[in-house]
C-alpha cells in the first residue's frame, strides 16, 4: 500500500542544507504493522510526514495505493489524506479552543458525518483511550498524556485504513502506554495498516517488523522472529 | 529547600471540580535528587507548577528556602523563580520566532547577563545537549527530541540551584535519553537540587528517591536502596 523509492527530503539552502531523509526505499504491505525507530533527529517524523501526504519529498517517488502521489494536486492529496489516513502527531496539534470531544469530531465534520453520529463516535473513541471523564475539557485543561490520548482518539475518527502514529506513548505511564499498544494491536487485527514511530523497545516489539533509521537512511529492517 | 504541607489544587467549579492535587505533604532537602512518577493525569505537572511558583495552590502551604510563598507578591515570586529555578516543561514552550540559541539566551537576558557572555554560555549549554549543529534553527525546524533538548538547555541558562524537569526524555531515543540523565547526574553532583517527573523506570533509578503519585496523592516514597 506504501511504496517509497529513493525518497529524499532536504531542508534549507546552500551550506546550511540538511538532508533529513537521504534516499529511503521502503515498501509497506496492506495490513502490515511496522515500527520505525532511530535516534533523535534521524528523520523519522520527516519520513512520516511524507508518507502521510503532509509534505512532498525533494526527490524520489512515493506511491500510495499504487498511485504516484506527486501526480495528485493539493486537493486530491487532501482528500486521500483526510479519509484514508489517520495521523497522531508527535506534538499532538489539538485545537486549543475546542473541547476534547470537538477535537475528535473535527475529522468527521470534514467527512460529512451528521452531528448526532459524530458526537456518539467521538465519545466512543475517547472512551477507548480512557478519557470518558474528560470530554468537555479543552487542551489546556488536560495533562500531557491526556492530550496525547485525545490526539490518538482523533486519528481514529474516520476509521482510516492507514494509521500513522508518531510516538503515541511518549507522554504516557507504562500502564496507559500498554493500553494504547493493546488498542493498536486490535486495530491491526481488524485489518488496518499501522506505521508507528517509537523510541520504546517494548512498544516496537508489538509490531511485525521494525525499521531503523540513522541520519536519514534505513540501516536495519527486521521482521520480528515470532511474527 | 522545598516544604509542601497539605497542598491541594482544585480546578473547575461545582460538580465539574477536579482535585488535581489532593493533600500532598512533601519535603525535599537541599541537594536532593528526587523523581516523581505516577499515572497519566495523577497530578505530577500540577504539583511541579506549584513547586516552580508558576501556579498557586487552592489550599495548603508551600515554603521555598524557608519562606512562605503565599506571602510573596507576584513580582517577588517572579524574581525567585527566574534566578533560582530552572524549569523544563512537558510541552517545551519554546518561543517560535527565536532560534535555539536565542531561546536559551532568554532567561539570561532577564537576569541581565551581557550579550557576549550570554551567547557563549547559550552555545555551551546547547553543546552539552548535543545540539551544537542546530543553534540557528527555529523550533519548527527542529525534531521533537531536539526541541526537548533546547528546553533542557534553556533551563540551565541561569545555573539554577533548583532544577525542575517535567518528563525531559519523553521524546528521546535511549541513547540521547541516557546522555540527558548523565548530564542531570553531573548537575546533581555539582550540588543542585533536582526534581524530575518521569514515566521511565530506568530514568527514575538514577534519582536518590522516588515518590509515586496517584489521583493527586502520594502513595509511595522510597529511597533507592543503594543510594
Ligand atoms: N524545516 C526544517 N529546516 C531545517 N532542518 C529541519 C527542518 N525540519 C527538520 N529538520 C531537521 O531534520 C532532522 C530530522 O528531523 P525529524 O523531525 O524527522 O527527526 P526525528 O527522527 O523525528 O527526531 P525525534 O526523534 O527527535 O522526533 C533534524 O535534525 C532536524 O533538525
Ligand atoms: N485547567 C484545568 N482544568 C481542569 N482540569 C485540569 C486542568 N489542568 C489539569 N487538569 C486535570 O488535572 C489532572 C492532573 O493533571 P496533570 O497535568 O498534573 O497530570 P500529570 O500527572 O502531569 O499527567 P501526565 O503524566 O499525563 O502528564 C488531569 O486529570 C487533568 O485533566
Ligand atoms: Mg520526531
Ligand atoms: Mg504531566
Amino acid at each position: 500500500v506504501i511504496r517509497l523509492e529513493q525518497i529524499t527530503k532536504v531542508f534549507g539552502e546552500g551550506t546550511a542544507q540538511i538532508a533529513a531523509v537521504a534516499g529511503v526505499d521502503l515498501e509497506v504491505r496492506r495490513g502490515e504493522f511496522l515500527a520505525i525507530m532511530g535516534p533523535s533527529g534521524s528523520g523519522k517524523s520527516t519520513l512520516m510526514n511524507i508518507i502521510g501526504c503532509l509534505d512532498r519529498p525533494t526527490a524520489g517517488r512515493y506511491c500510495l495505493d499504487g498511485r504516484d502521489v506527486a501526480k495528485l494536486d493539493d486537493d486530491a492529496l487532501a482528500d486521500a489524506r483526510r479519509l484514508a489516513i489517520g495521523f497522531v502527531f508527535q506534538t499532538f496539534n489539538l485545537l486549543p479552543r475546542l473541547t476534547a470531544l470537538q477535537n475528535v469530531e473535527l475529522p468527521m465534520i470534514y467527512a460529512g458525518v451528521g452531528g448526532r453520529a459524530r458526537r456518539k463516535r467521538a465519545s466512543d473513541f475517547l472512551g477507548m483511550v480512557g478519557l470518558a471523564g474528560r470530554v468537555t475539557h479543552r487542551p489546556n485543561q488536560l495533562s500531557g498524556g491526556e492530550r496525547q490520548r485525545v490526539a490518538i482518539a482523533r486519528s481514529l475518527a474516520n476509521e482510516p485504513s492507514l494509521l500513522l502514529a508518531d510516538e503515541p506513548t511518549g507522554n504516557l505511564d507504562s500502564k496507559s502506554g500498554a493500553e494504547i499498544v493493546t488498542l493498536l494491536e486490535r486495530l491491526h487485527t481488524d485489518g488496518r495498516t499501522i506505521v508507528l514511530i517509537t523510541h520504546e523497545q517494548d512498544v516496537a516489539q508489538h509490531a511485525e517488523r521494525i525499521v531503523h533509521l540513522r541520519d536519514g537512511r534505513i540501516v536495519d529492517d527486521t521482521a520480528r522472529l515470532d511474527a
